[in-house]
């Protein structure tokens, strides 16, 4: 089925997301891939916000990726 | 702390500020970043000199989307701010995102709060997993004195305490949910939800939600007290009253009720009384129960008066309760007190206490 757009627009934030802050590899990959590494990186930043540790992008993890923070990513690469 | 702990090899750090936000007076600006320094260097033997011309080490300004560092903003709120490591060139540069609102109080984005985290990356910290940490990543406006011990002990890891060290009061870290010595301040319900007060920190606990969730106080409820004392949810009316010291709160769900705070003694307590220990609904009753050191008190919701006849002792009408109690839940007819690490289940029906557990059983450990 087609992705219901607003889950579409949450799986975006979350990449642009991990992207910035959890070193989640830019451009596309893989499909198998794509979701294993974006799952893994998940559960990076649920552990580090000390939040249940799923993998998916389930409302509290998406609502914490919406509040105000400091560009900083929280672990990975330095840029 | 950054990969390979970079840190500033000389301890006196020169800053300049190239731009200033045009939300803030300058002199404001000004105060808010000396004093955002003066949060790290009353801690660690570093120096901080401002210069008005020419490279410093640490760089200052407010820019919006692309700024020249190739890693842009986002416009109002999300992004508030970011700062590099040390090191030569853009190392230390610390940048403010000017699409965000920039104030001296909690009106919108705490220039202070924001710098101080900021300087800390500058100076070498990277961000703390403590959500009472200045160095946590998501921004909460708090007052008072802004590191945690998490933070002092990050930073003087780099460069050492200060020699002269000023006393300072840390805050002390998050609580941890499965300390086994655990006690609590205040337990309530809200719509669903239990909510458990500790410290600066309340845990929220869903019924779909297995991992409980802290949150500070202050980044709920700014203006309600660091600390909680009792807490207590009338359903019918659809409120969390809150007790703090002599003064109590009304909350509409997550939001603070117009009028408040108000005295605890508009509720028929005499002015001896200066804090409430714990408070309960009881459903079957309508009646809210009010701990006070060994006595209670019971307050009759639908008249909004204080029964005749109270305080009474707890021991004599709680058998098995021979103690003070820090908070207290009620559960289709059973009451569960808690008292340092242990809760109480006191059955209503059967007047005893038929089974006791560690406090932070509630909280899955």
């Amino acid at each position: 089925l087609p992705v219901p757009s607003g889950d579409k627009d949450n799986r975006l934030l979350a990449e642009k997301y991990l992207r910035r802050f959890y070193g989640f590899p830019a451009g596309l990959q893989g499909k198998q891939q794509a979701s294993g590494v974006f799952e893994t990186k998940i559960k990076e930043m649920q552990k580090f916000f000390k939040l249940e540790v799923t993998g998916n992008l389930d409302d509290n993890t998406l609502e914490l990726m919406k509040l105000a923070r400091c560009g900083v990513p929280d672990i990975g690469e330095y840029n | 702390h950054f990969p390979r702990h970079l840190k500033w090899q000389n301890n006196n750090v020169t800053f300049r500020i190239l731009n200033y936000t045009p939300d803030l007076k300058k002199s404001d600006v000004d105060r808010a970043i000396r004093s955002a320094l003066n949060v790290w260097s009353d801690v660690t033997p570093l120096t901080f000199k401002k210069l008005h011309k020419g490279n410093a080490d640490i760089m200052i300004s407010f820019g919006s989307k692309e700024h020249g560092d190739y890693n842009p903003f986002d416009g109002p709120n999300g992004l508030l701010a970011h700062a590099y490591p040390p090191g030569q060139g853009i190392g230390g540069d610390t940048h403010f995102d000017e699409d965000e609102h920039w104030t001296k109080d909690s009106s919108a984005y705490n220039l202070f709060v924001v710098a101080a985290h900021e300087l800390g990356h500058a100076l070498g910290m990277s961000h703390s997993t403590d959500v009472g940490a200045l160095m946590y990543p998501i921004y909460s406006y708090t007052t008072g004195y802004p590191l945690s011990e998490d933070d002092i002990e990050g930073i003087q890891a780099l460069y050492g305490p200060n020699p002269n060290s000023k006393k300072v009061k840390p805050r002390p870290d998050a609580p941890n949910k499965c300390d086994p010595t655990l006690s609590f301040d205040a337990a309530t319900e809200l719509r669903g939800e239990t909510i458990i007060f500790k410290d600066r920190f309340y845990w929220r606990l869903h019924p779909q939600m297995p991992e409980p969730e802290q949150t500070l106080i202050k980044s709920t409820w700014p203006s309600i007290p660091n600390r909680v004392d009792a807490a207590y949810e009338n359903p019918e009316k659809d409120r969390v009253i809150i007790f703090s010291g002599i003064r109590m709160w009304a909350l509409n769900g997550y939001d603070l009720v117009d009028g408040y705070p108000k005295y605890i003694h508009k509720l028929g307590l005499p002015k001896t009384i200066r804090k409430i220990d714990a408070a309960v609904y009881i459903r079957d009753t309508g009646k809210t129960l009010l701990f006070t050191d060994e006595d209670y008190w019971s307050y009759d919701e639908a008249t909004g008066t204080m029964d005749k006849g109270y305080p009474r002792s707890i021991e004599d009408d709680f058998p098995g309760m021979d103690d003070e109690v820090d908070a207290a839940v009620y559960h289709y007819g059973y009451l569960y007190f808690f008292h340092e690490h242990m809760q109480y289940e006191y059955s209503y029906n059967s007047r005893k206490v038929i089974r006791i557990m560690r406090t932070n059983s509630i909280l899955n450990c």
